[in-house]
């Protein structure tokens, strides 16, 4: 394994930054946010605020689990609910600076994580297709 | 990096065996495939015939773009529409005697690829998160 550029790799270096991410806001009704993921095709999608700092994570499950009813999806829910109302805010982040080992300690166990800066403003994803990208590179035994 | 025990790892040991993985039938209407998806939490799982063999992969995007209208999901569609019209059959699979660097590669640009064996019938899914796993137990440089 080469392993000095893996060591050399930080997360800005790896990540989608934020102007490339398809992102919601705090105050959108779900029906916007849905209609966000479904338009893109994400899963997932990062949550900000007006001053464009993280909040944390909307899924498409999380929309669906919210407007299933006892027998049907109550699609009218949508237009009633907002996304902070549903917003997953225990999310873990990154910063720019760290490792390519804290990026693939991370991504463990999320689909993506997204980079913040001190102050709490949105830098981008760090995704998991590019961290196999990265190990399939340097793997080759 | 300890190279002789990721070698000796297949699909076979890394993956989550048929019986623990969500799946749909080819017959099945799309509001089934839905209730399926968001009661187990998973953006998509794979679709088998009724004799187990493997048809492809369904997931809550294929479903929810197909019955979005101009101004609204139009959810009436969903008992009329079947998941074979849907299913997406352009999927890499994997045998379980693939080494673990197949299975790196296969799961780059998929978030899960399923374990098929010669005659078609359904073994299991190889997961990102089991890859990733395994990578952080090898690359503590
Ligand atoms: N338009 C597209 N073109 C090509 N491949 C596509 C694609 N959409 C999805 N994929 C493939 O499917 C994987 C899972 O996408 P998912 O939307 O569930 O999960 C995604 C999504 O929730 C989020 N994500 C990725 N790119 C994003 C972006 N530009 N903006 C917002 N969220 C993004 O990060 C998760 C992981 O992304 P990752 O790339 O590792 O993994 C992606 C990628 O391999
Ligand atoms: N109930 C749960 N408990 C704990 N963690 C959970 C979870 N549901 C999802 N996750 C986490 O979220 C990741 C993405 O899940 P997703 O449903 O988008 O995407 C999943 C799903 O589409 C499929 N999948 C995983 N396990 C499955 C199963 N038992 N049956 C059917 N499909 C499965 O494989 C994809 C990748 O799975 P992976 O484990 O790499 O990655 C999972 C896992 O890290």
């Amino acid at each position: 394994i080469k392993e000095l550029p893996l060591l050399e790799i930080t997360a800005e270096s790896l990540m989608i930054s934020s102007e490339k991410v398809a992102h919601v806001q705090m105050n959108n009704p779900l029906e916007h946010a849905l209609l966000i993921l479904v338009k893109s095709g994400y899963s997932a999608v990062p949550v900000l605020d007006i001053s464009y700092k993280f909040q944390g994570v909307i899924g498409k499950n999380l929309i669906l689990d919210k407007i299933l009813g006892l027998e049907r999806f109550e699609m009218e829910r949508l237009s009633e609910v907002r996304v902070n109302d549903v917003v997953n805010q225990e999310i873990p982040c990154l910063k720019k600076s760290d490792n390519f080992l804290s990026c693939l300690k991370s991504v463990i166990d999320y689909p993506f994580v997204c980079v913040v800066d001190q102050e709490g403003y949105f830098d981008g994803i760090v995704t998991r297709r590019a961290v196999l990208k990265q190990l399939n590179k340097y793997i080759h035994v």
